[in-house]
C-alpha cells in the first residue's frame, strides 16, 4: 500500500531533505522545488542529475549578484580615499576576527589600513581588536571604555583622513536586531561615521554566522531596513553548516556576499564564489 | 510561525464530526512547514508529524465508532491539537535544571560549544548565579587561542569579585588541572572551566576536550549552544555529546527573536536536558529552563 512512489518523487523527496538540512528554508526550498518539478512536468527533465543540476544553476543565478565577489575595493588612484567600511551584526557572529582579516588583505595587496574600535560596550573587545592590529600592522583608535561608539568611529575615520589611508574598517558591538535602542546607536555611529567623511560609510558590512538557521532573515531584514547594508560576510563556513539561509536573503534583498569566513586564522577569508558556494552545498 | 500553522491546522479540523487522514494530514503539512520555520531539525519533525499522524488516525477510527454508537465526548479539532501539544511535551522532555554539585566537594563545570555561541558569558553568569546560591564560585580561563579570550574571563570575573586562574604557557588540559589545584587552595566549591569555541568535526580540538574532561573530571559538562543555530544543531550536539557525555545544554540569546526550534532537535536527539537560558548580555541574564516558555515560542 505505498502507492506508487516513482522515482521522481522519491527524487524530489532527497532534494527536498538536502535543502532543508542546509537551511534553505521552507519559502525558498518550496520556489526551488515548484521550479524542478515544472521542468519534471514539461518532460524537460528525465534524469536525477539533471534535476539537480537545474537546481544548482538557479541557486547561482540568484547569488551571482552584481558585486558579489567583487571582493577588494575600488582602488584606482584618485578614488574615494579612505574607503570606510562599517561592520555590523548580531553577538558573535565574527564581526571582530571578520575585520583583522580583512585588515591583512588589504595590506597584503598594498593598501594603509586603519582600524576603528567601535565596540567600546563588551569586556575586551577593544583587546581583541589591538590584537590584531599587532598580528596584521594597521593602527588602532580606541576610545575609553563605556566611550560613545560613534565618536570612536569618528576618530578613526578622521585618522584615516589626516593619515591618508586607504581604508578605515570600523568594528561595532554585537547587538541583536531586536533590540531598538541598540540599533539607533548603529543608525548614529553612521551618521557620525559621515560627518568625518561625506558619502561614508561606503560600504556596510552585515556578519552573518553560517550556522543561524532561518532567524538570519530577520537579521539581514532588519540591519538591511535600519542601515542600508551594502555587503554580506559569510562567516564559519569551515563548520558543517551550509549557509543555505543566504539564498533566501540574496533574493529577496539583492545584497551581494563578498566574503566568506572558513576558520579562525588570518588567512581564512576568501572572496565569495557563488559557484564554489552551490557545489558545497550539495556535497 | 508555527502557531499560525496550528491555527490553520486547527481551521482544517474546525466544525467536523470526524476527521478523516486527509484532513490529519493537510493538517500535519501546516505544522511541518512551521516546525521547519523554526529551525527544528528535519529529522525530529519528520519523527514528531509520524508519531502525531500514528497516534491522530488511531483517534479518528476511535471517534467514528463513538459517533456510530452516538457518543461523541471530544470533538476532533480538539483531539487533534491535545496530540500534538502532548508530543511536543514530550520532545522537551522532563526538565532536570539539577547542576550536580555536591556538599564540601569541589565540583566542576565545564562549557563547551561552536565559535561565538556564548561560553565566556555563561561562565561569568553561571559564577555570578552559583554566588548568590551561597557557593564560592572559580573561574578557569583555558581559552589560549582566541585574541582577548582570557583578559575578557579576567574583566567578568573582576565585575563578580570571582578569582580567574590564568598561567601563560600551559595547553588547556594542564592549564585546567592548575586551575582546580588553585581553585582547591583557595577552598573555592565550584570551578567553572571556559574553553574555546571549536567545531564539532575539529578532531584535534574534540580530543583536547576530552583530554580535559580526562584531568580534571568536571562533574557537569554543559554545551552553550545558540539558540539561533539551524540544522546544524544536531550534528553538533550528537557529536559534542559522543565525546564527552554532556549533562545539559545551555540555549543563549533567547532575547532575540530565534525561534529555538534546536533546542527541541538537540534535546530529542541526544536526551539530555536544557538546563540554562541566556537571555541577554548582562551577567544576571541566566535563566532555568522552563519548557512552558519554549514551548510556546517555538509554536510562536
Ligand atoms: N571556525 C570559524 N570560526 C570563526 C570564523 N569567524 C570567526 N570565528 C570565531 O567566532 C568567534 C567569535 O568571533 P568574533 O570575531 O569575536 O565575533 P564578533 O561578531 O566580533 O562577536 P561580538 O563582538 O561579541 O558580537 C571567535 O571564536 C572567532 O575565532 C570562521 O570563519 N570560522
Ligand atoms: N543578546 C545576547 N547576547 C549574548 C548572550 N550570551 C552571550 N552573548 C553575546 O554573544 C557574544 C559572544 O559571547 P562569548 O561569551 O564571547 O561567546 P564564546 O562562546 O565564549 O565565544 P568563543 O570563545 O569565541 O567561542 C558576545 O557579544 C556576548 O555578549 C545572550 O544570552 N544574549
Ligand atoms: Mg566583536
Ligand atoms: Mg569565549
Amino acid at each position: 500500500l505505498g502507492g506508487g512512489r516513482t522515482l521522481d518523487d522519491s527524487v524530489l523527496a532527497d532534494l527536498e531533505e538536502l535543502l532543508f538540512t542546509a537551511d534553505i528554508g521552507v519559502k525558498t526550498a518550496t520556489a526551488l522545488l515548484e521550479m524542478v518539478r515544472a521542468k519534471v512536468r514539461a518532460r524537460a527533465l528525465a534524469d536525477p542529475a539533471q534535476l539537480k543540476q537545474a537546481l544548482k544553476v538557479e541557486i547561482t543565478r540568484i547569488l551571482a549578484l552584481d558585486g558579489a565577489a567583487a571582493a577588494l575595493p575600488p582602488f584606482a588612484p584618485g578614488q574615494v580615499r579612505p574607503w570606510v567600511v562599517m561592520v555590523v551584526g548580531v553577538n558573535g557572529s565574527g564581526k571582530t576576527t571578520t575585520i583583522g582579516k580583512l585588515a591583512a588583505k588589504l595590506k597584503d595587496a598594498g593598501h594603509s589600513v586603519v582600524l576603528g574600535a567601535g565596540d567600546t560596550f563588551r569586556a575586551a573587545a577593544g583587546e581583541q581588536l589591538e590584537v590584531w592590529a599587532g598580528r596584521v600592522g594597521a593602527p588602532v583608535v580606541r576610545g575609553k571604555n563605556g566611550a560613545d561608539p560613534a565618536s570612536v568611529c569618528f576618530e578613526a575615520v578622521q585618522q584615516g583622513v589626516t593619515t591618508k589611508a586607504d581604508v578605515v574598517l570600523c568594528d561595532t558591538a554585537g547587538r541583536l536586531h531586536t533590540k531598538a535602542p541598540l540599533m539607533e546607536e548603529l543608525k548614529k555611529v553612521k551618521r557620525v561615521i559621515a560627518k568625518a567623511v561625506p558619502g561614508a560609510p561606503h560600504e556596510v558590512l552585515l556578519v552573518l554566522d553560517s550556522t543561524n538557521g532561518q532567524n538570519a532573515i530577520a537579521q539581514a531584514r532588519q540591519f538591511h531596513e535600519a542601515l542600508q547594508v551594502t555587503g554580506l560576510a559569510l562567516t564559519k563556513l569551515d563548520g558543517t553548516a551550509k549557509g543555505g539561509v543566504i539564498i533566501g536573503i540574496c533574493d529577496e534583498l539583492k545584497l551581494p556576499v563578498r566574503w566568506v569566513g572558513v576558520g579562525e586564522t588570518v588567512a581564512d577569508l576568501k572572496a565569495f564564489s557563488p559557484a564554489e558556494f552551490v557545489e558545497a552545498l550539495f556535497e | 510561525t508555527v502557531a499560525k500553522g496550528f491555527k490553520a491546522a486547527r481551521n482544517k479540523l474546525k466544525g467536523r464530526t470526524e476527521i478523516t487522514t486527509e484532513v490529519v494530514d493537510e493538517a500535519l503539512r501546516d505544522i511541518r512547514v512551521s516546525l521547519l520555520e523554526a529551525d527544528v531539525s528535519f529529522e525530529v519533525v519528520k519523527r514528531f508529524v509520524a508519531r502525531v499522524r500514528e497516534k491522530a488516525v488511531g483517534e479518528v477510527v476511535e471517534t467514528r465508532v463513538k459517533t456510530a454508537r452516538g457518543k461523541l465526548q471530544v470533538t476532533p479539532q480538539d483531539h487533534f491539537i491535545k496530540i500534538c501539544h502532548d508530543e511536543l511535551e514530550g520532545l522537551m522532555g522532563p526538565v532536570d535544571t539539577s547542576l550536580s554539585l555536591p556538599d564540601r566537594v569541589l565540583s566542576g563545570i565545564m562549557l563547551v560549544g561552536l565559535q561565538g555561541s556564548g561560553k565566556t558569558t555563561t561562565a561569568g553568569k553561571l559564577a555570578r548565579k552559583l554566588k548568590q546560591d551561597g557557593k564560592k564560585p572559580f573561574l578557569v580561563a583555558a581559552d589560549i587561542y582566541r585574541p582577548a579570550a582570557v583578559e575578557q574571563l579576567k574583566v567578568l570575573g573582576a565585575q563578580l569579585d570571582v578569582p580567574v586562574f590564568h598561567e601563560a604557557g600551559l595547553q588547556p588540559p594542564e592549564l585546567c588541572k592548575r586551575g582546580r589545584e588553585a581553585a582547591a587552595r583557595a577552598h573555592a566549591t565550584v570551578v567553572i572551566y571556559d574553553t574555546a569555541g571549536r567545531l564539532a568535526v575539529d578532531d584535534q580540538l574534540m580530543i583536547e576536550l576530552e583530554q580535559i574532561k580526562a584531568a580534571v573530571e568536571p562533574a557537569n559538562i554543559l554545551l552553550v549552544c545558540d539558540a539561533m543555530i539551524g540544522q546544524d544543531a544536531v550534528k553538533t550536539a550528537v557529536e559534542f555529546d559522543r565525546r564527552l557525555d554532556l549533562s545539559g545544554f545551555v540555549l543563549t540569546k533567547l532575547d532575540g527573536d530565534a525561534r529555538g526550534g534546536a533546542a527541541l532537535s538537540i534535546k530529542e536527539v541526544t536526551g539530555k536536558p536544557i538546563k540554562f537560558l541566556g537571555m541577554g548580555e548582562g551577567l544576571d541574564r541566566l535563566e532555568e529552563f522552563r519548557p512552558e516558555g519554549l514551548a510556546s515560542r517555538i509554536l510562536g
